[in-house]
């Protein structure tokens, strides 16, 4: 494991704590999408399918697991919490993201390294994360004054893709056995490049020590 | 699963 990859997983892990943060101490999810957190916890589901078959790392286990958990958690805080379901801005979520997860299973189904029911399920989550933040920066794009948890949690997803995709340029060089994958690259590319905008506007309010703000 | 190293990232 390089240095790339762990900052990845590390900003990963962040970004989920922060969001986790956000909802159990102030008690509110403003801002969240669900629907972006539905994508998430179906894209974990489907990948971590070899939890608990195919050992890697104790690392991998671990992460994995706290990926899963944090991810149910929050789909559990945000819908069935007394006090935190009721700050979930449901009418401005509107995003149809049902939509987003046919397209993923059809592609998975014709593009995939191998047509096992594992490796499709696999492929299927790598496609539907490079299209799950869709609802939440539409939600952003919507509220407009964007408080600060949630654009850092934003901010720390984008991070950790950006991050992922220089560790693949690393392994590429540095390692001989890593062989070239294009499913995870090309929607990892795609995936990156959606937080380009978010990423402008962050940046700017940062340095200018202002409120995000995005516009209309 | 020939390939073990293929989804060692998470």
């Amino acid at each position: 494991m390089n240095i790339f990859r762990l900052a990845g997983d590390m900003t990963h892990l962040m970004s989920v704590l922060v969001l986790l943060l956000k909802i159990h101490t102030i008690k509110s999810c403003a801002g969240i999408s669900l629907k972006t957190q539905e994508l998430y916890a179906l894209v974990f589901a489907a990948r971590y399918l070899d939890i608990f078959t195919h050992y890697y790392s104790l690392y991998n286990t671990v992460m994995k697991l706290i990926f899963l958990g944090s991810s149910f958690s929050i789909l559990w805080y945000m819908k069935r919490h007394k006090v935190v379901r009721r700050s979930y801005d449901k009418d401005q979520d509107t995003f149809r993201h049902h939509f987003l997860v046919l397209p993923c299973l059809v592609l998975a189904l014709l593009i995939n390294e191998k047509f096992t029911f594992k490796e499709v399920m696999w492929t299927f989550s790598i496609y539907l994360e490079a299209v799950a933040i869709l609802p939440q920066l539409v939600l952003l794009q919507r509220t407009r004054n964007v408080d600060n948890l949630t654009g850092q949690y934003v901010f720390l997803l984008g991070a950790y893709r950006g991050l992922y995709i220089i560790n693949w340029i690393y392994r590429y060089f540095a390692e001989p056995t890593y062989s070239t994958h294009w499913i995870t690259w090309i929607s990892g590319l795609l995936q990156t490049l959606l937080y380009a905008d978010f990423f402008y506007y962050y940046i700017n309010s940062v340095k200018n020590n202002v409120r995000l703000q995005l516009p209309a | 699963d020939s390939q073990p190293e293929l989804h060692d990232e998470l």
